[in-house]
């Protein structure tokens, strides 16, 4: 199964993850 | 002595031609790293037979069958193995006793200890599951990418936007670009995607990633074709194709929304705040059929709130 976030946010979001790497429920994604 | 450092010497005159040696290596096998990493799609008609099996009424039966309650004797012995092959993290389980779980069912939609998950206060955008990062970034041209490299469509994803089809605005001729500018994001902003896979052996509850409102749901009741890492980046477009159920919004900057894409064998989704939502029907519907819900009132939901399940069926 699978979740997508599809949102809007300012030019200068910053996403704090990286592609394929594992992620726990709670931790940021970013800001 | 002399031995020695006449051996030392002979290792240092080897050591350039074994560096090179080594850099050559490396090179050859990120050559062939890389070479195993281009993208090879799917064929049309290898995607047309996938969407053929009956997967929907296969995870039905699995769905059915894990919902028979087991023997007490069995249950230890029997999910031990699911545990030991998926790697579930027992210690984290609110009920660490598998003795408890009547079937793999109950297993699988397991709830964690309050304390084993702690909610980031410091970003505004936080996790809503447990899994993996399978692609994030910006959303471009109407266009999002489920691997790199591999797309699908905003609006194939998403359907026709459903503030404007309220008033009878009919936007499927738009163009994939077209379609994303009538979005209405705001001068200064941006379309952003992330999306998380959630691996068989991870805990599959979903909970509010930030502070936002729901104004609307719309479920498509798609195929339940694999999600893997390996199929996204096999099949263009899985995500349009699967069942999901797609909760949209508004959050601090603008529009929001989540989704929940279905899977093989996981095709039962529980939102707890929509007891009207069924998922997994057996009634047949053509590709691209929706249903949409609005929500007069709209319902608030704080980061980290529970959201809802993945369940088996």
């Amino acid at each position: 199964s699978t979740i997508v976030l599809i949102f809007e946010a300012p030019n200068d979001f910053d996403f704090k993850i990286e592609n394929s790497k594992k992620i726990k429920f709670g931790e940021a994604v970013g800001t | 002595v002399n031995t020695a450092v006449s051996k030392k010497s002979r290792w240092r005159r080897l050591g350039l031609p074994a560096g090179a040696g080594l850099a050559l290596y490396g090179g050859y096998r990120q050559f062939f790293y890389v070479e195993k990493e281009e993208i090879k799609l799917a064929k049309n008609w290898h995607v047309t037979l996938y969407r053929k099996m009956p997967l929907k009424a296969i995870s039905r039966l699995w769905g059915r069958f894990n919902d028979l309650h087991l023997p007490v004797f069995l249950r230890h012995p029997l999910l031990s193995i699911y545990v030991w092959m998926f790697g579930c993290n027992l210690s984290e389980a609110e009920i660490e006793d598998l003795k408890h779980y009547r079937n793999l069912g109950e297993f699988f939609r397991r709830q964690l200890k309050s304390h084993v998950r702690p909610i980031d206060d410091a970003h505004s955008l936080t996790s809503p599951a447990d899994g993996k990062i399978l692609h994030h970034g910006q959303v471009k041209n109407g266009v999002v990418e489920q691997v790199k490299g591999v797309t699908y469509s905003l609006r194939g994803f998403l359907g026709p936007a459903w503030q404007r089809t309220r008033h009878g605005e009919d936007i499927n001729h738009l163009s994939d670009k077209e379609y994303q500018e009538r979005l209405g994001v705001k001068p200064g902003h941006r379309l952003y995607h992330t999306i998380i896979y959630l691996a068989p052996g991870d805990y599959h509850r979903f909970h509010s990633p930030t502070q936002w409102s729901i104004q609307h749901r719309r479920h498509f009741p798609g195929e339940l074709l694999s999600v893997s890492p390996g199929v996204a980046r096999w099949v263009q477009g899985l995500f349009n194709f699967n069942e999901r159920v797609v909760y949209s919004g508004t959050w601090e900057h603008g529009f929001f929304s989540m989704t929940a894409v279905g899977a093989t064998n996981v095709g039962s989704i529980k939102i707890y705040c929509d007891e009207e939502l069924t998922t997994n029907n057996s009634r047949k519907q053509p590709h691209g059929t929706y249903f949409d819900k609005s929500f007069s009132n709209p319902i608030s939901f704080n980061k980290g709130e529970m959201f809802g399940e993945f369940n088996l069926g």
